[in-house]
């Protein structure tokens, strides 16, 4: 249909759309969308703080949550996944829909006994999720 | 599992890593193939399957570490790291791997400890099995830590003359040189009573060469007082009885480990994606970076 200047769709002049709130819930995102979650855990509930002995907390954090339609706008997401969202819709919803992942991480700095008895400081890369996407 | 049973074969029990990590008391025997993908996995990733999977009471500990050097350790983790484990911004050198040795223990009565007057005699053994390929050595230590005897903040001047050369199990005489120093070295002793013998260049054609066992031999005389204050040292001081520990200051190469010019990289590609504004000096800073 032809459109009026600010993108929407033009209708008869003076005729409101049917139902606004039905209208507007296509651009609502969903309720539990796709966002970072915290998750903390101490090495001593997985019974090895007897050799990694710091940090005594880590939080390596997750993503969790429904992908909105418009991905990109809102994730960053590549045109793909909006692509892969309207195949699930309109194609075949045996292809998944876009998932809800970390997309960008930091590092973790752990203190080792090594199996003879060294010590090991090491800076591990990736080990924390700090920010979701949708892919 | 249940298929091979069935079919009469030993089931070979076995896991991707990923649900080995998740059943740990499961002995993780992997097929050929997944095996090689196993030894993909990041080292931390390696061992926590490892340890986890067959469970630290199965395997028994390992060789408990040195408590000294355990306190210097987590002196150390403190000073890089926050309570949550994230590596300090502050921290300027390149190095994302320290391993800390203790000379090996079947060798330690041969470490002897001849005190004759304040000459000090050492005669270490140092096994760096754990020092990867791709960890390069940028520094290395001899740790010495003094008794409570000598108050904090004292000031230490030694004298040293090592010899290292690389140890063969077998006794047999190795092909590689060795290599001798002798040097002094004048140094606080902080409250935690340690003093770092910087011997970098003199064990660096060892660790570079990837010997896995280095022998360390010589004198060591240390006295308490500073030779640029007083032109005569005070009494002898006796060093430490325990043998000083090999702190190894590495570049760790590998793909997990973390590599802070590689997120300075990161942060400044992630900065330039999201416009000029956010990036103003690479905006205004260069003529291209205004054409573009």
């Amino acid at each position: 249909p032809r459109r009026r200047r600010d993108g929407s769709p033009s209708q008869a002049p003076g005729t409101p759309p049917s139902n606004l709130s039905e209208y507007f819930k296509q651009f609502l995102f969903p309720q539990n969308e796709c966002e970072l979650h915290n998750f903390r855990l101490s090495f001593s509930q997985l019974k090895w703080d007897k050799w990694i002995i710091a940090p005594h907390r880590y939080s390596p954090q997750y993503c969790k949550g429904d992908c909105p339609r418009a991905a990109g706008h809102r994730y960053g997401s590549p045109v793909h996944t909006m692509v892969q969202n309207i195949i699930y819709e309109k194609l075949d919803p045996s292809v998944p829909r876009p998932a809800c992942v970390p997309a960008e991480y930091s590092p973790l700095s752990v203190l080792t006994v090594e199996p003879d008895g060294s010590i090991a400081y090491k800076e591990y890369e990736d080990m924390i999720a700090t920010k979701c996407t949708c892919r | 599992a249940r298929a091979h049973a069935a079919s009469g074969k030993t089931s070979a029990l076995w896991a991707a890593p990923g649900d080995a990590a998740g059943e740990l008391n499961v002995p993780l025997r992997l097929p050929r193939g997944a095996r090689r993908r196993y030894a993909l996995l990041p080292p931390l990733l390696k061992v926590l399957s490892d340890r986890g999977a067959q469970g630290w009471e199965s395997q028994g500990p390992g060789l408990q570490p040195d408590s000294r050097a355990l306190r210097y350790m987590k002196r150390l983790y403190k000073m890089y790291a926050t309570k949550e484990g994230i590596p300090k911004a502050t921290k300027s050198h390149l190095y994302n791997t320290v391993r800390l040795f203790t000379p090996c223990s079947e060798c330690k009565h041969r470490h002897r400890d001849l005190v004759r007057g304040d000459v000090h005699s050492v005669d270490l053994l140092f096994n760096l099995d754990r020092v990867t390929a791709l960890e390069h050595l940028l520094k290395s230590v001899l740790l010495y830590s003094f008794d409570a005897s000598l108050p904090p903040s004292s000031s230490v001047t030694c004298m040293c003359h090592l010899s290292a050369k690389e140890h063969d199990p077998a006794g047999q005489v190795c092909p590689s040189a060795s290599h001798s120093v002798a040097f002094s070295l004048h140094a606080e002793v902080g409250k935690g009573r340690w003093v770092e013998m910087d011997v970098t260049s003199f064990l660096q054609p060892l660790i570079a060469a990837h010997r896995r066992n280095i022998r360390v031999a010589g004198n060591v005389t240390c006295l308490v007082g500073d030779p640029r204050e007083s032109t005569h040292l005070e009494n002898p001081l006796r060093v430490a009885l325990v043998p000083p520990s090999l702190l190894l200051y590495l570049n760790d190469t590998s793909e997990q480990a973390y590599h802070r010019w590689n997120s300075l990289r990161h942060r400044r590609k992630a900065l330039q994606r999201s416009g000029p504004l956010a990036d103003p000096l690479g905006a205004r800073g260069s003529s291209q970076g205004q054409r573009a």
